[in-house]
């Protein structure tokens, strides 16, 4: 039997998000789209 | 990566941060397993270490490259990341590895289409020449789990690298798995001889049959071919692919009596684990009341013989199609496992045939969906599929919907229904994590690339007319029918319109023989709502912990059975104090030398000042005692 539409949760929301879209729809400007470079973490600039 | 300074000990403490969903944590813990089958990557939950891996939800998916030795590294793991080949992907980074297409090489293999990139993400397609980055004598691989899809930072429609191979232009980008490449550039750069949790993977191709011996308490011996009269006409391994090849192992229980065996047993494996999933395909070919007896030959010092224990009866085998099977078995000390082929009543025309055989230190899945007949189904327009009846571990009944009305997309949905425990549950169902599993049908299981997608159900979560999503499905469900007619409920159904394309599910073993395996597991994930990516703590450990909280990212342990904090630290900071509530850094240790040293030193100018202005008083008293004029009388030298 054919599922009516509202019946099921669609967690992509119909569209296949790679890694590199994730980030850009979230702004984020990574190196190469999902790579921390800054080596220092937790220093006082 | 370039550098031995950059790599991870073969056993990586991690943290899961509470901040992650509750679903990424299960697929998180998913991925290690994937890493521990193909790898020896291992991971352990941070017990102090000087730097481990911190996973987190923060904006977006995203890692550093390599160890950095900053104590905490982190990876974020944030909303849509939580699936498990975008952990591999992360997860890659920090044990050293760059994208794909930034090899040195890489033009020589695609072509970056420049005019098509998003204005001023240009440099997400730098490359890192061969002395920052070693290829590590592996071919440029279209499969790898590290590559951009097609249409990376595009600004319109057109992909924006086009591989110089067509066949790959829609392979580039595969988030389902490691690639054959990607385990072998890891198991390279990190001297990898084995890997921790396989064990072993027999296709009988090989005349040897896998070390695997024939009993000689039985009737017949097992037989290595490559087809049978009665069935099956080719082995499972190629589907009679190659000619001249393509073997499996036979039991004819045509040539034996009614309780006749055939016993094939394994060569000799040593556990480390203490729980293993035995898997392989089953033929019935014999009078449909054959059975298959899987017993384990555990030995020990007092026994050489070894101790011999039936694990499970395989009865009422389907004939005429390869079925696939996993059987659970949890050996702790050197063992066979043992195939017993056994004639049952009735004329025979055959017997049972076995092969693609996989045992490994993993957990087995809890049920397998088998659609029969796949590519007439996906050639049916508007075809949607749901699975049988299923239950959980805690008794749960559930139901996956696998919609292919929205080709090329597949979808796949997990549905609770109505089940004969419901009035014992507890409702809204909390904290199951679903995991649907499209098997890979490649005879070894470490070259397998299957697409997995999980899903949690949350109690909280609520539908538009504010009723809990998960709630009981006799509650909050629809009327539906079995196709024997039985009536029931079925909840709304959680899942993913993408799940894989049609591309995909038709390319490598997905659909093998026309049969496609779906292995579902629904598992309790509640532990891991708390506090619970450590290791899994004794009622007294979190008892001791429960009254104490550790700031800044420390974690509680026990120690002389007094709960104590261990605090995160990295090469030139670390957090200290009962509750890790004190920062220090190497800089604070240099101003206060520097300040002690500053505070001596003026502390003695003051007493060198002091001292020189006493004497030069005394001097000068002494000057102006001198002086005429002045009757001195009775003076003493000291």
């Amino acid at each position: 039997l054919p599922t009516p539409e509202n019946f099921v949760k669609d967690i992509d929301a119909g569209i296949d998000q790679d890694i590199f879209d994730i980030n850009e729809d979230l702004g984020l400007e990574l190196f190469q789209g999902d790579i921390r470079l800054d080596r220092v973490q937790g220093r006082n600039s | 990566l370039i550098g031995e300074e950059y790599r991870w000990p073969h056993t990586i403490p991690y943290v899961l941060e509470d901040s992650l969903e509750i679903n990424a944590k299960g697929v998180i813990l998913n991925a290690f397993e994937r890493y521990r089958l193909k790898t020896c990557i291992d991971f352990k939950p941070w017990a102090g270490e000087a730097n481990y891996i911190s996973v987190f939800k923060e904006s977006g998916c995203w890692s550093y490259v390599g160890n950095r030795h900053i104590g905490r590294q982190e990876l974020s793991i944030g909303a849509n990341c939580d699936r498990i080949a975008t952990v591999q992907h992360e997860f890659l980074h920090a044990l050293g590895f760059w994208h794909e297409q930034s090899r040195f090489d890489r033009d020589d293999y695609v072509r970056i289409v420049w005019d098509r990139i998003l204005s001023g993400r240009e440099h997400n397609f730098n490359i890192h020449d061969d002395t920052e980055s070693d290829s590590l004598n592996v071919p440029y691989d279209y499969m790898s789990v590290m590559h951009y899809s097609k249409n990376a930072f595009q600004n319109g429609t057109e992909p924006t690298i086009v591989t110089r191979v067509s066949d790959f232009e829609d392979v580039i980008g595969q988030r389902l798995d490691l690639s054959d490449t990607d385990v072998l550039k890891l198991n390279r750069l990190y001297n990898c001889t084995s890997s921790l949790s396989f064990m072993d993977s027999c296709n009988f191709e090989l005349e040897n049959v896998c070390g695997m011996i024939q009993s000689s308490r039985d009737s017949v011996d097992w037989q290595r071919v490559s087809q049978i009269p009665g069935g099956p006409e080719n082995d499972h391994s190629n589907m009679g692919q190659c000619q001249g090849s393509g073997f499996f192992m036979h039991f004819d229980s045509q040539s034996v009596n009614v309780g006749g065996t055939a016993v094939l047993e394994s060569r000799i494996f040593y556990p480390k684990r203490g729980f293993q999933c035995l898997e392989f395909y089953l033929y019935d070919s014999g009078s449909g009341t054959d059975q298959l007896n899987i017993y384990v030959r555990e030995y020990s010092v007092n026994d050489l013989d070894g101790k011999l224990t039936l694990v499970k009866e395989i009865k009422e085998i389907p004939t005429g199609s390869w079925q696939l099977y996993y059987v659970t078995l949890q050996v702790t000390s050197k063992s066979r496992v043992v195939f017993e082929g056994l004639r049952g009543a009735g004329a025979s025309s055959g017997g049972l045939s076995i092969d693609d055989i996989n045992l490994s230190e993993t957990q087995c899945p809890h049920h397998i969906w088998h659609i029969r007949n796949f590519t007439q189904i996906f050639d049916t327009p508007n075809a949607s599929l749901y699975s049988p009846p299923f239950y959980s571990p805690k008794g749960y009944a559930f139901q996956i919907y696998l919609n292919l009305q929205s080709l090329p997309n597949v979808g796949i949905y997990f549905h609770l229904i109505s089940g004969a425990n419901d009035d014992q549950l507890q409702w809204p169902c909390p904290w199951q994590q679903a995991t649907m599993t499209l098997l890979d049908q490649n005879p070894d299981i470490r070259q397998r690339m299957s697409n997995q997608r999980s899903i949690t159900t949350d109690p909280f979560m609520t539908t538009d007319n504010g009723n809990y999503f998960w709630d009981n499905p006799s509650k909050v469900g629809k009327l539906a029918f079995f196709p024997n007619g039985t009536q029931f409920s079925r909840g709304g159904g959680y899942g993913t319109s993408v799940f894989i394309t049609e591309k995909r599910i038709k390319s490598r073993d997905f659909i093998k023989g026309n049969d496609v395996y779906i292995l579902l597991t629904v598992e309790d994930i509640s532990h891991l709502n708390s506090t619970s990516s450590q290791p899994a703590p004794t009622s007294s450990v979190r008892d001791l912990c429960s009254s104490v909280t550790c700031e800044n990212g420390g974690i509680c342990t026990v120690q002389d059975d007094k709960a104590e904090c261990r605090c995160p630290s990295g090469e030139d900071w670390w957090y200290m104090g009962e509750r890790c509530e004190k920062r220090g850094s190497t800089q604070d240790t240099i101003v206060i030398a520097v300040s002690s040293t500053v505070a001596v030193f003026v502390l003695m100018l003051i007493v060198t000042l002091v001292s020189v202005y006493c004497v030069r008083r005394k001097y000068r008293k002494g000057t102006s005692s001198k002086t005429p004029n002045v009757a001195i009388e009775n003076q003493y030298a000291f």
